[in-house]
């Protein structure tokens, strides 16, 4: 699965999510990319948040849209990510990983898998990382 | 609010093998969704450029270089979604689609709907004229390896990640 969160100079956001699903699937079968509030949700007046992992678990708890309440309630991008994926992973034990950016250009990014690739680009630097903990910046 | 754009190429058991080609895909990515974004001040339009740059990646499990069914076939699916007034545009069960962000796009614009699949999603694409790739383009030596491995093993264990070398599945 891949997946991108975005936030323009006026705060309006969006997410995006694309997949081929899980290898060996049964024909027919439908994950989590597609389902609003799952595979992604975004709200101007939130954020905007973009999920990947163990489909059948993403769905059930409603990863997405999930996060994005969390940060409703005042909890900023990171926090609210890394505790739905974390709250997920302890409830369904199954991993998933998610990527976060608030309507004010909050970065949220969690996974409870071994590694998740993700990147972003803010002020003229990108920053990016696959490992749990890695956090490389570089100047463009 | 300084404009970003941050994106993921996928979580699992990545093994070694993948992990600088999967760094490099979403680092080009992200560059790519960001000067889109600089250029239009339009999110749609940098979320869609960079994930059709992962669709065409062969590293990425979505467009080209989807993960398999059991039977063999690329079924895909795709979901995009818009702050503003909380629209959203999904597919699933595509096939033979080089960009399903792209589709997914379209139906959020070009049809009173939201979600779209199977038969009626494939009459939608005949009548958008949205062209097609063949399976030579989508299904890779990986994915078939992947699938051989994930049957020998008496289908345990999904898998989303593969590795770069045949053999390595994630």
């Amino acid at each position: 699965t891949v997946g991108s969160v975005a936030v323009d100079s006026s705060g309006h956001v969006g997410s995006g999510t694309s997949t081929g699903g899980i290898c060996g699937k049964y024909k027919g079968r439908i994950g989590d990319t597609p389902q609003l509030g799952s595979g992604g949700y975004s709200d101007d007046k939130v954020g905007a948040v973009s999920t990947t992992g163990y489909g059948e678990a993403i769905m059930r708890y409603n990863l997405a849209h999930r996060i994005l309440s969390k940060m409703d309630t005042g909890i900023n991008a990171q926090e609210a990510t890394k505790w739905a994926v974390e709250g997920m992973t302890e409830r369904i034990k199954k991993t998933a990983g998610a990527i976060t950016v608030s309507n004010s250009g909050e970065i949220g990014i969690s996974f409870t898998s071994k590694r998740m690739s993700w990147a972003y680009v803010k002020d003229g630097e990108i920053h990016f990382g696959i490992e749990q903990g890695q956090h490389e910046v570089e100047k463009l | 609010v300084s404009p970003v754009i941050l994106v993921h190429g996928g979580a699992g058991d990545i093994p070694d093998s993948a992990v600088q080609e999967k760094i490099d895909g979403v680092k080009q990515s992200a560059l790519v969704g960001y000067k889109v974004l600089c250029e239009t001040g339009l999110v749609l339009n940098a979320i869609e450029a960079s994930i059709n740059i992962m669709e065409d990646l062969e590293g990425f499990n979505a467009g080209r270089g989807s993960v398999l069914t059991l039977t063999g076939e690329v079924e895909m699916e795709a979901l995009i979604t818009e702050g503003k007034d909380l629209k959203a545009g999904a597919i699933t069960l595509a096939k033979n689609i080089r960009y399903p962000i792209s589709v997914a796009r379209k139906v959020m614009e070009k049809t009173p709907h939201t979600f779209l699949g199977g038969a009626g999603l494939e009459d939608f694409i005949k009548k958008e004229n949205i062209p097609r790739v063949g399976d030579d383009w989508l299904i890779t030596d990986r994915a078939k390896y992947a699938l051989e491995k994930f049957i020998e093993q008496g289908g345990r264990d999904a898998v989303t990640e593969i590795g770069k070398r045949p053999g390595d599945v994630g």
